[in-house]
């Protein structure tokens, strides 16, 4: 038996409208101490990460470790009649084959009880070493998002730069060429503040398309967290009470 | 030009 009480169960709303256009259909792994998922992208481009810690549930309970195939675009369908106070169950008996997901009011005035049924998927899972990175930043999700939707107008290519003192959001289109800079600064406007971590100089070319996507995650958290080393993907990291959803994805490399 | 990678070239699978 597997149940999870989620008190608010917004949070499981963001998270999976954050995957939904990355990933449709994800092994759901239930362990004692965790729900998680490891997913990429149809195009094998990018990766989702998801891990949410047992121990920040009201309640949990997972007799033995299981794998949930969901359909990410059905839950987000039965997710959406969630309403945003609402608290959430999750409950799958042992060998399921179907997620029962129950909604309540705040007031208990009403609740809603749905059963997904499950798949069985054939899942590619990648070890993922633990490294040290080059260079991390560290800033406001929002001020992320916002540069990325802005300097996608120009193209679909994002170079990025990180120093010790600044980084450097460039890009080069048809109209022409343009880049924002933004200094490491301790400012107390959270969407001003910039921390660096910068141990070698790091320039690397991300898809754009690919960044929008995971900065939908900037609901779930004020900062972002990217990490960065010369020819390996990069990692955005959107921590929240309940755990941590981290992308990664593949540079874009000179022909 | 630059062209997409994609994440096998990185990751192994288990």
């Amino acid at each position: 038996m597997f149940e999870a009480l989620l008190g608010n169960g917004l949070i499981l709303k963001k998270i999976i409208e954050s995957i939904k256009e990355l990933v449709t259909e994800v092994n759901f792994e239930v362990t004692s101490e965790a729900i998680s998922l490891q997913a990429m992208d149809a195009s094998h481009v990018a990766l989702v990460v998801l891990v949410l810690r047992a121990s920040e549930f009201e309640e949990y309970r997972c007799d033995r470790p299981q794998t949930l195939g969901v359909s990410i675009t059905n839950l987000a369908k039965l997710l959406k009649i969630a309403g945003n106070d609402d608290s959430i169950i999750l409950r799958a008996e042992d060998e399921a084959h179907v997620l029962t997901l129950v909604f309540t009011g705040k007031n208990n005035e009403k609740m809603c009880e749905f059963n997904l049924n499950l798949l069985t998927l054939d899942s590619e899972h990648l070890g993922i070493p633990e490294q040290e990175y080059s260079a991390e930043v560290t800033m406001s999700s929002s001020e992320f998002s916002r540069i990325c939707r802005e300097l996608t107008q120009v193209t679909d290519t994002l170079n990025l730069s990180v120093d010790k003192e600044s980084v450097k959001f460039a890009v080069s289109g048809d109209i022409g060429t343009g880049s924002i800079t933004m200094k490491a600064n301790n400012s107390d406007k959270s969407e001003e503040k910039l921390i660096l971590n910068v141990s070698d100089t790091v320039s690397m070319a991300f898809a754009l398309r690919y960044l929008n996507l995971f900065n939908k995650a900037s609901s779930l958290s004020d900062e972002v967290v990217l990490s960065l080393s010369p020819e390996v993907p990069v990692v955005l990291k959107f921590a929240f009470d309940l755990g941590e959803l981290k992308y990664f994805l593949a540079p874009k490399i000179a022909e | 030009a630059t062209i997409q990678n994609i994440l096998p070239s990185y990751f192994s699978s288990t």
